[in-house]
Protein backbone atom coordinates (compact mmCIF):
# COMPACT_ATOMS: atom_id res chain seq x y z
CA UNK A 1 0.00 0.00 0.00
CA UNK A 2 1.91 3.31 -0.98
CA UNK A 3 1.18 6.22 1.04
CA UNK A 4 -1.54 8.59 0.28
CA UNK A 5 1.07 11.72 0.82
CA UNK A 6 3.24 10.19 -2.07
CA UNK A 7 0.07 9.91 -4.08
CA UNK A 8 -0.90 13.35 -3.65
CA UNK A 9 2.92 13.85 -4.56
CA UNK A 10 2.73 12.51 -7.89
CA UNK A 11 0.48 15.26 -9.71
CA UNK A 12 3.11 17.69 -8.87
CA UNK A 13 5.93 16.14 -10.11
CA UNK A 14 3.80 15.45 -13.24
CA UNK A 15 2.93 19.08 -13.66
CA UNK A 16 6.69 20.11 -13.20
CA UNK A 17 7.89 17.40 -15.89
CA UNK A 18 5.20 18.28 -18.51
CA UNK A 19 6.81 22.13 -17.89
CA UNK A 20 9.86 21.21 -18.48
CA UNK A 21 8.66 19.04 -21.84
CA UNK A 22 7.21 21.91 -23.02
CA UNK A 23 10.37 23.76 -22.68
CA UNK A 24 12.40 21.50 -24.45
CA UNK A 25 14.33 19.94 -21.63
CA UNK A 26 15.24 16.27 -22.30
CA UNK A 27 16.80 15.67 -18.94
CA UNK A 28 16.27 16.38 -14.91
CA UNK A 29 18.45 15.59 -11.58
CA UNK A 30 15.96 14.90 -8.37
CA UNK A 31 18.01 17.83 -7.24
CA UNK A 32 16.94 20.34 -9.97
CA UNK A 33 13.43 18.98 -9.43
CA UNK A 34 13.41 19.12 -5.81
CA UNK A 35 14.43 22.63 -6.00
CA UNK A 36 11.23 23.63 -8.64
CA UNK A 37 9.18 22.00 -5.69
CA UNK A 38 10.50 22.21 -2.62
CA UNK A 39 10.83 18.61 -1.85
CA UNK A 40 13.73 17.37 -0.97
CA UNK A 41 15.30 15.10 -3.75
CA UNK A 42 15.82 12.50 -1.69
CA UNK A 43 12.22 12.56 -1.32
CA UNK A 44 11.86 12.10 -4.84
CA UNK A 45 13.55 9.00 -5.02
CA UNK A 46 12.28 7.69 -2.40
CA UNK A 47 8.53 8.37 -3.69
CA UNK A 48 9.33 7.62 -7.26
CA UNK A 49 10.47 3.94 -5.56
CA UNK A 50 7.37 2.89 -4.78
CA UNK A 51 6.24 2.49 -8.95
CA UNK A 52 10.19 1.21 -10.29
CA UNK A 53 13.64 1.93 -10.94
CA UNK A 54 13.57 5.40 -13.04
CA UNK A 55 17.14 7.70 -14.03
CA UNK A 56 20.51 6.35 -13.92
CA UNK A 57 22.59 7.32 -10.18
CA UNK A 58 24.47 10.82 -11.42
CA UNK A 59 22.74 10.97 -15.02
CA UNK A 60 19.09 12.35 -13.77
CA UNK A 61 15.73 11.73 -14.93
CA UNK A 62 14.56 11.23 -18.96
CA UNK A 63 11.53 13.72 -18.49
CA UNK A 64 9.78 13.00 -21.43
CA UNK A 65 9.78 8.71 -20.30
CA UNK A 66 9.02 9.84 -16.61
CA UNK A 67 6.24 11.94 -17.87
CA UNK A 68 5.06 9.11 -19.79
CA UNK A 69 5.05 6.57 -16.82
CA UNK A 70 3.87 9.33 -14.28
CA UNK A 71 0.92 9.70 -16.02
CA UNK A 72 0.22 6.20 -16.58
CA UNK A 73 0.55 5.45 -12.99
CA UNK A 74 -1.92 8.01 -12.17
CA UNK A 75 -4.82 7.30 -15.39
CA UNK A 76 -3.92 10.97 -16.55
CA UNK A 77 -3.36 9.17 -19.93
CA UNK A 78 -7.43 8.98 -20.52
CA UNK A 79 -10.53 10.78 -20.53
CA UNK A 80 -12.51 11.01 -16.93
CA UNK A 81 -16.26 12.03 -17.05
CA UNK A 82 -17.30 14.44 -14.24
CA UNK A 83 -20.98 15.41 -12.49
CA UNK A 84 -21.18 19.00 -10.76
CA UNK A 85 -23.98 19.05 -8.39
CA UNK A 86 -24.99 22.15 -6.91
CA UNK A 87 -24.98 25.15 -9.42
CA UNK A 88 -25.37 28.25 -7.51
CA UNK A 89 -22.34 30.84 -7.43
CA UNK A 90 -19.20 28.42 -6.92
CA UNK A 91 -21.04 25.55 -9.10
CA UNK A 92 -21.32 28.20 -11.93
CA UNK A 93 -17.21 28.99 -10.99
CA UNK A 94 -16.50 25.10 -11.29
CA UNK A 95 -18.39 24.57 -14.31
CA UNK A 96 -16.87 27.28 -16.05
CA UNK A 97 -13.60 26.58 -14.92
CA UNK A 98 -11.11 26.20 -17.76
CA UNK A 99 -8.71 23.96 -15.89
CA UNK A 100 -10.19 21.10 -16.41
CA UNK A 101 -10.22 20.25 -20.12
CA UNK A 102 -6.99 20.27 -20.80
CA UNK A 103 -6.26 17.59 -17.82
CA UNK A 104 -9.02 15.70 -19.31
CA UNK A 105 -11.72 16.28 -16.76
CA UNK A 106 -15.05 16.55 -18.54
CA UNK A 107 -17.69 18.24 -17.08
CA UNK A 108 -20.89 15.85 -18.58
CA UNK A 109 -23.54 16.51 -16.23
CA UNK A 110 -24.36 19.26 -13.98
CA UNK A 111 -27.54 19.22 -11.44
CA UNK A 112 -29.29 21.59 -9.20
CA UNK A 113 -32.20 21.21 -7.33
CA UNK A 114 -33.49 24.87 -7.57
CA UNK A 115 -36.28 24.71 -10.82
CA UNK A 116 -34.98 28.48 -11.87
CA UNK A 117 -31.95 26.91 -13.00
CA UNK A 118 -33.08 24.01 -14.81
CA UNK A 119 -31.82 23.80 -18.66
CA UNK A 120 -29.40 26.43 -17.84
CA UNK A 121 -27.10 26.57 -20.35
CA UNK A 122 -23.72 26.21 -18.80
CA UNK A 123 -20.12 24.65 -19.26
CA UNK A 124 -21.71 23.36 -22.63
CA UNK A 125 -24.50 21.37 -21.34
CA UNK A 126 -27.58 22.25 -19.61
CA UNK A 127 -28.48 22.04 -15.87
CA UNK A 128 -30.79 19.06 -15.07
CA UNK A 129 -33.33 18.05 -12.47
CA UNK A 130 -31.16 16.73 -9.17
CA UNK A 131 -34.20 14.24 -8.96
CA UNK A 132 -32.53 13.27 -11.93
CA UNK A 133 -29.13 12.22 -10.63
CA UNK A 134 -30.21 8.72 -9.67
CA UNK A 135 -31.42 7.65 -12.82
CA UNK A 136 -28.50 9.53 -14.44
CA UNK A 137 -26.27 7.74 -12.68
CA UNK A 138 -27.90 3.96 -13.84
CA UNK A 139 -27.54 4.97 -17.37
CA UNK A 140 -24.32 6.62 -17.59
CA UNK A 141 -21.17 6.32 -15.95
CA UNK A 142 -19.40 9.06 -14.13
CA UNK A 143 -15.71 8.58 -12.80
CA UNK A 144 -15.74 11.93 -10.48
CA UNK A 145 -18.65 14.05 -8.12
CA UNK A 146 -18.07 17.49 -7.51
CA UNK A 147 -20.38 18.73 -4.29
CA UNK A 148 -21.37 22.73 -4.51
CA UNK A 149 -24.49 22.88 -2.03
CA UNK A 150 -24.43 23.54 1.25
CA UNK A 151 -22.94 22.05 4.03
CA UNK A 152 -26.61 20.22 5.13
CA UNK A 153 -27.26 18.41 1.64
CA UNK A 154 -23.51 17.24 1.17
CA UNK A 155 -23.90 14.08 2.56
CA UNK A 156 -27.15 13.05 1.04
CA UNK A 157 -25.61 14.18 -2.73
CA UNK A 158 -22.55 12.72 -1.68
CA UNK A 159 -24.37 9.18 -0.72
CA UNK A 160 -26.54 9.15 -4.08
CA UNK A 161 -23.65 9.71 -6.32
CA UNK A 162 -21.90 6.67 -3.88
CA UNK A 163 -24.99 4.67 -4.87
CA UNK A 164 -24.76 5.52 -9.18
CA UNK A 165 -21.27 4.56 -8.82
CA UNK A 166 -19.39 7.18 -8.59
CA UNK A 167 -15.77 6.37 -6.95
CA UNK A 168 -14.18 9.78 -6.45
CA UNK A 169 -15.61 12.91 -5.43
CA UNK A 170 -14.59 16.27 -4.92
CA UNK A 171 -16.52 18.05 -1.98
CA UNK A 172 -16.41 21.75 -1.38
CA UNK A 173 -19.26 22.19 1.08
CA UNK A 174 -17.52 22.89 4.70
CA UNK A 175 -18.24 19.30 5.92
CA UNK A 176 -16.47 16.32 5.57
CA UNK A 177 -19.17 13.64 4.30
CA UNK A 178 -18.80 9.86 5.02
CA UNK A 179 -17.32 7.44 1.86
CA UNK A 180 -17.18 3.68 1.87
CA UNK A 181 -13.94 2.23 1.60
CA UNK A 182 -13.44 1.78 -2.19
CA UNK A 183 -14.64 5.39 -2.53
CA UNK A 184 -11.86 8.48 -2.84
CA UNK A 185 -13.24 11.73 -1.21
CA UNK A 186 -11.37 14.88 -1.18
CA UNK A 187 -12.20 17.91 0.68
CA UNK A 188 -11.46 21.46 -0.31
CA UNK A 189 -11.31 23.48 2.47
CA UNK A 190 -10.10 27.21 2.52
CA UNK A 191 -10.71 27.15 6.87
CA UNK A 192 -8.13 24.10 6.84
CA UNK A 193 -5.55 25.53 4.26
CA UNK A 194 -5.67 29.14 6.19
CA UNK A 195 -5.17 27.88 9.83
CA UNK A 196 -1.88 26.29 8.11
CA UNK A 197 -0.77 29.46 7.10
CA UNK A 198 -1.21 31.66 9.92
CA UNK A 199 1.51 29.46 11.53
CA UNK A 200 3.97 30.67 9.38
CA UNK A 201 2.80 34.19 10.04
CA UNK A 202 2.39 34.06 13.60
CA UNK A 203 6.33 32.95 13.93
CA UNK A 204 7.05 35.60 10.98
CA UNK A 205 6.19 38.26 13.55
CA UNK A 206 8.07 37.25 16.59
CA UNK A 207 11.15 37.31 14.26
CA UNK B 1 12.24 23.94 11.11
CA UNK B 2 9.23 21.95 11.07
CA UNK B 3 8.37 20.04 8.28
CA UNK B 4 5.45 21.51 6.29
CA UNK B 5 3.90 18.51 6.20
CA UNK B 6 3.30 18.33 9.46
CA UNK B 7 2.06 22.11 10.77
CA UNK B 8 -0.70 20.74 7.48
CA UNK B 9 -1.67 17.92 10.19
CA UNK B 10 -2.35 20.65 13.17
CA UNK B 11 -5.27 22.22 12.07
CA UNK B 12 -6.73 18.62 11.18
CA UNK B 13 -6.22 17.28 14.82
CA UNK B 14 -7.16 20.90 15.79
CA UNK B 15 -10.57 20.28 14.56
CA UNK B 16 -10.83 16.38 15.84
CA UNK B 17 -9.88 17.69 19.16
CA UNK B 18 -12.63 20.53 19.08
CA UNK B 19 -15.29 18.30 18.01
CA UNK B 20 -14.38 15.77 21.01
CA UNK B 21 -14.05 18.57 23.70
CA UNK B 22 -17.74 19.51 22.49
CA UNK B 23 -19.14 15.76 22.89
CA UNK B 24 -17.90 16.38 26.48
CA UNK B 25 -14.85 13.83 26.34
CA UNK B 26 -11.75 15.06 28.20
CA UNK B 27 -9.26 12.48 27.07
CA UNK B 28 -8.16 10.47 24.00
CA UNK B 29 -5.47 8.01 23.28
CA UNK B 30 -3.40 8.96 19.83
CA UNK B 31 -4.85 5.46 18.55
CA UNK B 32 -8.34 6.52 18.76
CA UNK B 33 -7.20 10.28 17.36
CA UNK B 34 -5.66 8.41 14.11
CA UNK B 35 -8.44 6.35 13.67
CA UNK B 36 -10.58 9.28 13.73
CA UNK B 37 -7.65 10.94 11.16
CA UNK B 38 -6.64 8.02 9.05
CA UNK B 39 -3.11 8.71 10.03
CA UNK B 40 -1.45 6.60 12.43
CA UNK B 41 -0.98 7.21 16.61
CA UNK B 42 2.95 6.79 15.67
CA UNK B 43 2.88 10.12 13.29
CA UNK B 44 0.59 11.69 15.66
CA UNK B 45 3.10 11.26 18.81
CA UNK B 46 5.63 12.43 16.57
CA UNK B 47 3.53 15.20 14.84
CA UNK B 48 3.21 16.80 18.48
CA UNK B 49 6.53 15.94 19.63
CA UNK B 50 7.95 18.85 17.72
CA UNK B 51 6.04 21.13 20.05
CA UNK B 52 6.96 19.52 23.68
CA UNK B 53 5.34 16.37 25.61
CA UNK B 54 2.33 16.68 25.65
CA UNK B 55 0.00 13.53 27.50
CA UNK B 56 1.49 10.40 29.32
CA UNK B 57 2.43 6.88 27.40
CA UNK B 58 -1.02 4.92 28.47
CA UNK B 59 -3.18 7.41 29.54
CA UNK B 60 -3.61 9.57 26.83
CA UNK B 61 -3.97 13.08 25.83
CA UNK B 62 -5.76 15.60 28.06
CA UNK B 63 -8.15 17.01 25.07
CA UNK B 64 -8.75 20.55 26.49
CA UNK B 65 -5.38 21.12 27.56
CA UNK B 66 -4.01 19.62 24.11
CA UNK B 67 -6.67 21.90 21.89
CA UNK B 68 -5.52 24.82 24.06
CA UNK B 69 -2.08 23.78 23.25
CA UNK B 70 -2.52 23.44 19.56
CA UNK B 71 -4.61 26.49 19.50
CA UNK B 72 -1.61 28.80 20.58
CA UNK B 73 0.71 27.32 18.65
CA UNK B 74 -1.41 27.96 14.84
CA UNK B 75 -2.79 31.31 16.34
CA UNK B 76 -6.24 29.95 16.38
CA UNK B 77 -6.81 31.86 19.49
CA UNK B 78 -6.85 35.46 17.78
CA UNK B 79 -8.77 37.34 14.70
CA UNK B 80 -7.76 37.13 11.62
CA UNK B 81 -8.07 39.75 9.26
CA UNK B 82 -8.76 39.27 5.65
CA UNK B 83 -9.36 40.67 2.15
CA UNK B 84 -10.68 39.15 -0.72
CA UNK B 85 -9.63 40.47 -4.54
CA UNK B 86 -12.34 39.23 -7.19
CA UNK B 87 -16.03 39.64 -6.46
CA UNK B 88 -17.29 37.67 -9.54
CA UNK B 89 -18.62 34.00 -9.55
CA UNK B 90 -16.76 32.14 -6.99
CA UNK B 91 -15.36 35.73 -5.17
CA UNK B 92 -19.02 35.90 -4.00
CA UNK B 93 -19.31 32.25 -2.86
CA UNK B 94 -16.27 33.07 -0.95
CA UNK B 95 -17.39 36.25 0.77
CA UNK B 96 -20.36 34.84 1.64
CA UNK B 97 -18.85 31.33 3.33
CA UNK B 98 -20.15 31.23 6.59
CA UNK B 99 -16.91 28.54 7.21
CA UNK B 100 -14.50 31.65 8.02
CA UNK B 101 -16.30 33.71 10.99
CA UNK B 102 -16.34 31.08 13.60
CA UNK B 103 -12.58 30.52 13.36
CA UNK B 104 -11.80 33.51 13.32
CA UNK B 105 -10.99 34.42 10.18
CA UNK B 106 -12.91 38.35 9.37
CA UNK B 107 -13.58 39.39 5.92
CA UNK B 108 -13.17 42.94 6.26
CA UNK B 109 -12.20 44.11 2.83
CA UNK B 110 -13.28 42.78 -0.70
CA UNK B 111 -12.43 44.40 -4.19
CA UNK B 112 -12.99 43.83 -7.83
CA UNK B 113 -12.06 45.95 -11.45
CA UNK B 114 -15.14 45.75 -12.77
CA UNK B 115 -16.88 49.69 -11.80
CA UNK B 116 -20.50 47.07 -12.20
CA UNK B 117 -19.65 45.40 -8.59
CA UNK B 118 -18.11 48.87 -6.47
CA UNK B 119 -20.58 49.35 -3.89
CA UNK B 120 -22.67 46.58 -4.03
CA UNK B 121 -22.72 44.97 -0.70
CA UNK B 122 -21.56 41.71 0.26
CA UNK B 123 -20.51 39.82 3.60
CA UNK B 124 -20.91 42.76 5.81
CA UNK B 125 -19.03 45.13 3.60
CA UNK B 126 -19.24 46.96 -0.02
CA UNK B 127 -16.91 46.33 -2.95
CA UNK B 128 -14.07 48.21 -3.34
CA UNK B 129 -12.76 49.39 -6.66
CA UNK B 130 -9.23 47.06 -6.88
CA UNK B 131 -7.10 50.39 -7.56
CA UNK B 132 -7.36 51.25 -4.11
CA UNK B 133 -6.35 47.95 -2.60
CA UNK B 134 -2.87 49.96 -1.99
CA UNK B 135 -4.01 52.60 -0.41
CA UNK B 136 -6.22 50.19 1.75
CA UNK B 137 -3.44 47.76 2.32
CA UNK B 138 -0.63 50.73 3.53
CA UNK B 139 -3.38 52.53 5.74
CA UNK B 140 -4.99 48.97 7.69
CA UNK B 141 -3.17 45.68 8.09
CA UNK B 142 -4.69 42.70 6.42
CA UNK B 143 -2.87 39.48 7.22
CA UNK B 144 -4.47 37.00 4.76
CA UNK B 145 -5.16 38.14 1.00
CA UNK B 146 -7.61 35.64 -0.78
CA UNK B 147 -7.39 35.48 -4.65
CA UNK B 148 -10.21 35.12 -7.06
CA UNK B 149 -8.83 36.47 -10.15
CA UNK B 150 -8.75 35.01 -13.70
CA UNK B 151 -5.13 33.40 -14.06
CA UNK B 152 -4.01 36.25 -16.12
CA UNK B 153 -4.66 38.54 -13.21
CA UNK B 154 -3.34 36.56 -9.76
CA UNK B 155 0.30 37.24 -10.17
CA UNK B 156 -0.17 41.22 -10.13
CA UNK B 157 -2.76 40.78 -7.52
CA UNK B 158 -0.39 38.59 -5.42
CA UNK B 159 2.46 41.13 -5.55
CA UNK B 160 0.59 44.23 -4.43
CA UNK B 161 -1.08 42.20 -1.67
CA UNK B 162 2.55 41.30 -0.70
CA UNK B 163 3.75 45.09 -1.25
CA UNK B 164 1.09 46.14 0.85
CA UNK B 165 2.09 43.58 3.84
CA UNK B 166 0.55 40.76 3.40
CA UNK B 167 1.86 37.85 4.45
CA UNK B 168 -0.20 34.92 3.87
CA UNK B 169 -2.21 34.33 0.55
CA UNK B 170 -5.09 31.72 -0.51
CA UNK B 171 -5.02 31.81 -4.38
CA UNK B 172 -7.98 29.83 -6.26
CA UNK B 173 -6.44 31.10 -9.71
CA UNK B 174 -5.19 28.16 -12.13
CA UNK B 175 -1.82 29.27 -11.53
CA UNK B 176 1.60 29.18 -8.88
CA UNK B 177 2.00 32.87 -8.33
CA UNK B 178 5.45 33.35 -6.82
CA UNK B 179 6.16 34.82 -3.36
CA UNK B 180 9.27 36.03 -1.44
CA UNK B 181 10.40 33.38 1.27
CA UNK B 182 8.68 35.51 3.82
CA UNK B 183 4.82 34.86 2.32
CA UNK B 184 3.16 31.82 2.89
CA UNK B 185 0.73 30.86 -0.39
CA UNK B 186 -1.49 28.02 -0.90
CA UNK B 187 -3.05 27.46 -3.92
CA UNK B 188 -6.29 25.64 -4.29
CA UNK B 189 -6.00 23.30 -6.80
CA UNK B 190 -9.26 21.25 -7.58
CA UNK B 191 -6.84 19.86 -10.95
CA UNK B 192 -4.20 18.34 -8.45
CA UNK B 193 -6.92 16.78 -6.20
CA UNK B 194 -8.37 15.14 -8.85
CA UNK B 195 -5.41 14.16 -10.17
CA UNK B 196 -4.23 12.19 -6.68
CA UNK B 197 -8.00 10.82 -6.89
CA UNK B 198 -8.10 9.26 -10.38
CA UNK B 199 -4.81 7.40 -9.17
CA UNK B 200 -7.14 5.32 -6.48
CA UNK B 201 -10.00 5.45 -8.94
CA UNK B 202 -7.32 3.38 -11.52
CA UNK B 203 -6.44 1.02 -9.38
CA UNK B 204 -9.99 -0.03 -7.98
CA UNK B 205 -11.03 -0.88 -11.84
CA UNK B 206 -8.35 -3.65 -12.03
CA UNK B 207 -8.71 -5.06 -8.69
N1 LIG C 1 -14.41 25.16 -0.38
C1 LIG C 1 -14.45 26.41 -0.82
O1 LIG C 1 -13.43 26.97 -1.16
C2 LIG C 1 -15.78 27.12 -0.87
C3 LIG C 1 -15.85 28.45 -1.26
C4 LIG C 1 -17.10 29.04 -1.30
C5 LIG C 1 -18.26 28.32 -0.97
N2 LIG C 1 -18.15 27.02 -0.58
C6 LIG C 1 -19.28 26.16 -0.26
O2 LIG C 1 -19.85 25.73 -1.48
C7 LIG C 1 -21.24 25.51 -1.33
C8 LIG C 1 -21.98 26.31 -2.36
O3 LIG C 1 -21.78 27.69 -2.13
P1 LIG C 1 -22.55 28.79 -3.02
O4 LIG C 1 -22.04 30.12 -2.62
O5 LIG C 1 -22.46 28.38 -4.47
O6 LIG C 1 -24.04 28.60 -2.53
P2 LIG C 1 -25.35 28.87 -3.36
O7 LIG C 1 -26.45 28.93 -2.36
O8 LIG C 1 -25.12 30.01 -4.28
O9 LIG C 1 -25.49 27.56 -4.25
C9 LIG C 1 -25.88 26.33 -3.74
C10 LIG C 1 -26.66 25.60 -4.82
O10 LIG C 1 -26.92 24.26 -4.39
C11 LIG C 1 -28.26 23.94 -4.73
N3 LIG C 1 -28.71 22.88 -3.83
C12 LIG C 1 -28.95 22.96 -2.50
N4 LIG C 1 -29.29 21.73 -2.02
C13 LIG C 1 -29.26 20.88 -3.08
C14 LIG C 1 -29.51 19.48 -3.22
N5 LIG C 1 -29.86 18.69 -2.19
N6 LIG C 1 -29.37 18.92 -4.45
C15 LIG C 1 -29.02 19.69 -5.50
N7 LIG C 1 -28.77 21.02 -5.44
C16 LIG C 1 -28.88 21.59 -4.23
C17 LIG C 1 -29.04 25.23 -4.58
O11 LIG C 1 -30.23 25.19 -5.33
C18 LIG C 1 -28.02 26.25 -5.11
O12 LIG C 1 -28.15 26.46 -6.50
C19 LIG C 1 -21.57 25.89 0.09
O13 LIG C 1 -21.55 24.72 0.88
C20 LIG C 1 -20.42 26.79 0.49
O14 LIG C 1 -20.19 26.77 1.87
C21 LIG C 1 -16.94 26.42 -0.56
N1 LIG D 1 -9.72 26.65 -7.31
C1 LIG D 1 -11.00 26.41 -7.55
O1 LIG D 1 -11.56 25.51 -6.97
C2 LIG D 1 -11.72 27.27 -8.56
C3 LIG D 1 -13.04 27.00 -8.90
C4 LIG D 1 -13.66 27.83 -9.82
C5 LIG D 1 -12.97 28.91 -10.38
N2 LIG D 1 -11.67 29.13 -10.04
C6 LIG D 1 -10.89 30.26 -10.55
O2 LIG D 1 -11.26 31.41 -9.80
C7 LIG D 1 -11.12 32.56 -10.59
C8 LIG D 1 -12.42 33.32 -10.63
O3 LIG D 1 -13.41 32.56 -11.23
P1 LIG D 1 -14.88 33.14 -11.51
O4 LIG D 1 -15.70 32.07 -12.09
O5 LIG D 1 -15.36 33.83 -10.27
O6 LIG D 1 -14.56 34.22 -12.62
P2 LIG D 1 -15.38 35.56 -12.90
O7 LIG D 1 -14.96 36.02 -14.21
O8 LIG D 1 -16.81 35.34 -12.58
O9 LIG D 1 -14.80 36.55 -11.77
C9 LIG D 1 -13.54 37.14 -11.83
C10 LIG D 1 -13.61 38.50 -11.16
O10 LIG D 1 -12.29 39.02 -11.05
C11 LIG D 1 -12.32 40.39 -11.43
N3 LIG D 1 -10.98 40.78 -11.85
C12 LIG D 1 -10.32 40.38 -12.97
N4 LIG D 1 -9.08 40.91 -12.97
C13 LIG D 1 -8.97 41.65 -11.84
C14 LIG D 1 -7.92 42.44 -11.28
N5 LIG D 1 -6.74 42.58 -11.87
N6 LIG D 1 -8.14 43.07 -10.11
C15 LIG D 1 -9.33 42.93 -9.48
N7 LIG D 1 -10.36 42.20 -9.96
C16 LIG D 1 -10.18 41.58 -11.12
C17 LIG D 1 -13.37 40.49 -12.50
O11 LIG D 1 -13.85 41.81 -12.61
C18 LIG D 1 -14.42 39.49 -12.00
O12 LIG D 1 -15.39 40.10 -11.17
C19 LIG D 1 -10.65 32.08 -11.96
O13 LIG D 1 -9.26 32.16 -12.01
C20 LIG D 1 -11.08 30.63 -11.98
O14 LIG D 1 -10.27 29.86 -12.83
C21 LIG D 1 -11.06 28.36 -9.13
Amino acid sequence: EIPEVVINRLPVYARALADLDSQGETVVSSHTLGEMLDVTPAQIRKDLSYFGRFGKQGRGYHVPSLLTRLREILGLNRHWRVALVGVGRLGQAIAEYNGFGPQGFHVVAVFDENPELFGKAIAGTTVRDSAELDGYLQATPVDIGIVAVPAVAAQEVVDRMVAGGVRAILNYAPTSPLVPAMVTIRNVDPVLAMQSMTYYVKRGETT
